[in-house]
């Protein structure tokens, strides 16, 4: 998954 | 999206508002640790490098500028145009005994290498641990202005609401990230004896003193 599937949080 | 991730938002975003204006309408920033606000601004220097080149949605995008933009806002009032006010003699705890670990630990335990998942570990770690100078401070002082609790308090709700917010997203989309978890608890524990200050005093009207 990328990076900002990961990520999605702030 | 979830109502805990929002409100988590929300608490966060409060917290930011609240000490800039602390700072802003009293003209001081007695009794703020700029040594933890160092370490909020690293760390969202370091998690929102994606904000250049990922789009989530605009709302992250939105939180993301702005977190990014109070965080450095909040240093130039301490450091620079109300830097007369800072009490460095009790902001004193060494940052690079936090920051030294962070980089080690995020080498050892991080989903992968690549620069920027690195960077996301890293800020993490330390947004873990970055109110300790804050928590020191306060100890140092052995007070702090009502308004700081409030703060304080805002931003340690953050966090909790994040775990909440973890656990909903655990048996709703079978999603967990153990780094942040993991990190969002211990983070959420330091605020423990502050929280148990904060509502038996000041949530009375009392002024937050700690116990002599």
């Amino acid at each position: 998954a990328s990076f900002s599937d990961l990520h999605d949080e702030l | 999206m979830n109502i805990f991730r929002l409100l988590g938002d929300i608490c966060h975003l409060v917290a930011i508002i609240v000490l800039l204006l602390k700072i802003w309408k009293t003209r001081s920033c007695a009794g703020i640790s700029g040594k933890s606000q160092i370490l909020f601004a690293l760390v969202y220097t370091t998690r929102y490098v994606d904000l250049f080149f990922t789009y989530v949605s605009l709302y992250n995008s939105v939180m993301k500028v702005i977190f990014l933009a109070s965080s450095y806002a909040t240093l130039y009032l301490i450091y620079v145009k109300f830097k007369a006010t800072y009490d460095f003699n009790h902001d004193t705890f060494r940052i690079e005994f936090l920051l030294i670990p962070c980089v080690i630990l995020s080498l050892l335990i991080t989903h992968d290498y690549s620069p920027v998942e690195l960077l996301w570990t890293f800020s993490i770690y330390l947004e873990a641990v970055a109110i300790l100078p804050q928590l020191f401070m306060v100890s140092k002082t052995g007070e702090a202005e009502t308004i700081t609790s409030h703060y304080l308090f805002a931003l340690g709700a953050y966090r909790a609401l994040y775990i909440v917010n973890w656990i909903y997203r655990y048996y709703t989309e079978s999603f967990i990230d153990g780094i942040a978890v993991v990190a969002g608890i211990i983070q959420t524990i330091l605020y423990a004896d502050f929280f148990y200050l904060y509502i038996t005093k000041v949530l009375k009207g009392k002024d937050f003193k700690l116990p002599a």
